[in-house]
C-alpha cells in the first residue's frame, strides 16, 4: 500500500523514510550502541539544506495568496527547523560522548521530525496545488449554473466561449494530477469523470442549442428541450462535483487495497 | 518548483546523515 499519495512526494520521501525506520530499528536491537561515528559533516548539510528550506518557504508563502497555505507552511517549516537543531544538537553531544543515549534519541527524534516536518510542508505545498485546480473546477460549475438561463443564440455563443477555455484548462489539469496520484482507485474516478464531462459538453451545448431554436419557433415542446438540457448540466455538474471530491482524498481507503 | 528540489535536498542530506548513523549500530549487530 503506498504510504505517500502522490509520485513526487512519494520519490523525494520514501527513501529518507526507510532509511529513518532501519536507524530506529537498529537502535531498538542495539540498545547499548556503538561507538557513534562523528556526524558533523552530514548534520552540516542537513542544517544547511534546511537552511534554503526555510529561505524557499518563506518566499513560496509572501508570494502565495492562498490563505490556507499562509497558515500552514510556517508550522511545518518551524518543525524542521527544530528537528534540524535537536540533530544539531545531537552531533555536538557525540563528539564530547561518541556512547551519548541522549545524543542517539536526539538524532532519531531529529531525523523523524525532519521526516514529518518535510513531508507536512510537501503535504501543504501540495494541497496549495490542488485547490488551485478546484478553483477552475468550481469556474466550470459556475458557466454549467447559468445554463438554464441562456434563451438567445448570441448568449449561446458566448456561453460556448467561455465554458470552452475553462473546460480545456479543467482537462489538462485534472489529466496531470491523476498521473501524479499514487492511489489507483483515485486515478480511476479521475480518468471516468473527465471522460464523462468530455462526453457530456459537446451533448450539453447541442441541447442548448435546441432549445433556443425551440424557443425561437414558438416554443412548440420547449419544456422536454428545457428538461434535456437541465439534466445534462446537471449530469456535467455531478461529475465535475466528483472530480472536486476525489482531488481532495489524501487518505487510504485499506479496504480498497486489501 | 523550488520548493519541491529544497525538500529534495533536505531527504537526501538526511538519508546520508542517518546511513552514516546505522552503518555504527549495524557493526554491533
Amino acid at each position: 500500500m503506498p504510504v505517500f499519495h502522490t509520485k513526487t512526494i512519494e520519490s523525494i520521501l520514501e527513501p529518507v523514510a526507510q532509511q529513518v525506520s532501519r536507524l530506529v530499528i537498529l537502535h531498538e536491537e542495539a540498545e547499548d550502541g556503538n561507538a557513534m561515528p562523528d556526524l558533523e559533516r552530514p548534520v552540516q548539510a542537513v542544517s544547511k539544506a534546511v537552511t534554503n528550506l526555510i529561505k524557499v518557504g518563506r518566499e513560496t508563502i509572501n508570494s502565495s495568496d492562498d490563505h490556507i497555505l499562509r497558515q500552514d507552511m510556517p508550522v511545518a517549516l518551524q518543525r524542521v527547523e527544530k528537528a534540524s537543531k535537536l540533530l544539531e544538537d545531537a552531533s555536538s553531544l557525540l563528539k564530547t560522548d561518541p556512547y551519548s543515549q541522549p545524543a542517539r534519541k536526539k538524532l532519531i527524534e531529529g531525523a523523524r521530525g525532519i521526516l514529518q516536518g518535510t513531508s507536512a510542508l510537501l503535504l501543504c505545498f501540495d494541497e496549495s496545488e490542488v485547490r488551485k485546480i478546484i478553483r477552475e473546477c468550481k469556474k466550470v460549475l459556475d458557466y454549467l449554473a447559468v445554463a438554464e438561463v441562456i434563451e438567445s443564440m448570441d448568449d449561446l455563443v458566448q456561453f460556448v466561449k467561455d465554458l470552452s477555455p475553462c473546460l480545456t484548462k479543467v482537462s489538462r489539469e485534472v489529466d496531470a494530477r491523476e498521473k501524479e496520484l499514487t492511489h489507483q482507485v483515485h486515478r480511476e474516478i479521475l480518468i471516468r469523470c473527465l471522460e464523462s464531462v468530455k462526453n457530456l459538453a459537446p451533448i450539453l451545448i447541442c441541447s442548448m442549442k435546441i432549445f433556443v431554436q425551440i424557443l425561437s419557433q414558438g416554443g412548440k415542446g420547449v419544456e422536454e428541450a428545457a428538461e434535456n438540457r437541465n439534466y445534462l448540466a446537471r449530469r456535467m455538474t455531478d461529475e465535475i462535483n466528483e472530480i472536486i471530491r476525489v482531488l481532495q482524498l489524501t487518505t487510504y481507503d485499506e479496504d480498497e487495497w486489501d | 518548483e523550488l520548493i519541491l528540489e529544497a525538500a529534495k535536498s533536505i531527504a537526501e542530506a538526511t538519508s546520508i546523515l542517518v546511513k552514516a548513523a546505522s552503518a555504527a549500530q549495524k557493526e554491533l549487530l
